[in-house]
């Protein structure tokens, strides 16, 4: 096949060879070149240099770049591990693996801790849980007394702060989500099973040669 | 007594957490 392909995937930046990347993830080689078809329409939505900029990965969740959400912000910041302010097809890959099926339950449970870890101290705090029930609820435009709020985060933190030091260590976290497995939900995407039925044209862009493996 | 939810079963209702929504054409 040839150079033509090839010539077209150097205009990605970060761009990784798919053996490579399915011998680091429990992606097949053919679900990471279906992973490409997704991420080369993502990153070409508003600016078709390659990678992924925050605008672009708001566009592709909410229909709408302009809408920022804390939550969003988060998951883009943690696959931006170089925290470059773009995401390459490496980070996409490794990142969007923590949310295989196969992936250890343990890369979920650490990955989700640093999602509410929202200033990276190593800590949940409650200032910050509160921060993020806050935004939940403006997304949501449901209203909640500050004093509901409060006795939610009384609850919370007596359930998960063993220590009663007023933050969540990883720990606790570990301990509180085995006790929660729902909090672990959002960790795994089932979708992640049927890449190359969803996005069957990367056969036509294939660059392996044999692709069932 | 009213039941109080957990914060982060709510938290995660977000729907910027909800990456399935990249795969959903």
């Amino acid at each position: 096949m040839g150079c033509f392909q090839s010539k077209g995937r150097r205009q990605f930046p970060g761009y990784e060879d798919p053996v490579f990347l399915a011998s680091q993830t429990a992606f097949t080689v053919s679900e990471v070149e279906a992973l490409f078809e997704l991420f080369k329409s993502i990153s070409s939505s508003v600016i078709d240099d390659g990678l992924i900029n925050k605008e672009e990965f708001q566009l592709a969740l909410f229909k709408t770049g302009k809408k920022e959400n804390l939550f969003a912000n988060r998951i883009f910041n943690l696959f931006d591990v170089k925290q470059k302010g773009v995401i390459d097809f490496g980070d996409f890959v490794r990142a969007l693996n923590v949310f295989h099926p196969n992936a250890p339950h343990e890369d979920k449970v650490d990955f989700c801790f640093k999602l509410y870890d929202l200033d990276g101290t190593g800590f949940i705090e409650r200032k910050e849980v509160k921060q993020m029930l806050i935004a939940l609820l403006s997304e949501s435009e449901m209203r909640l007394a500050d004093e509901v709020v409060e006795s939610i985060l009384d609850k919370t933190f007596q359930e998960a702060d063993a220590n009663q030091d007023g933050k969540i260590d990883k720990t606790e976290w570990e301990n509180f989500v085995s006790h929660n497995p729902s909090l672990m939900k959002i960790m795994t995407l089932p979708y992640l099973r049927d890449i190359t039925t969803t996005f069957p044209s990367f056969v036509f862009h294939s660059e392996v040669e044999d692709i069932a493996t | 007594r009213p039941v109080v939810m957990n914060a982060f079963d709510l938290i995660s209702t977000s729907q910027g957490l909800d990456l399935g929504i990249l795969f959903e054409k």
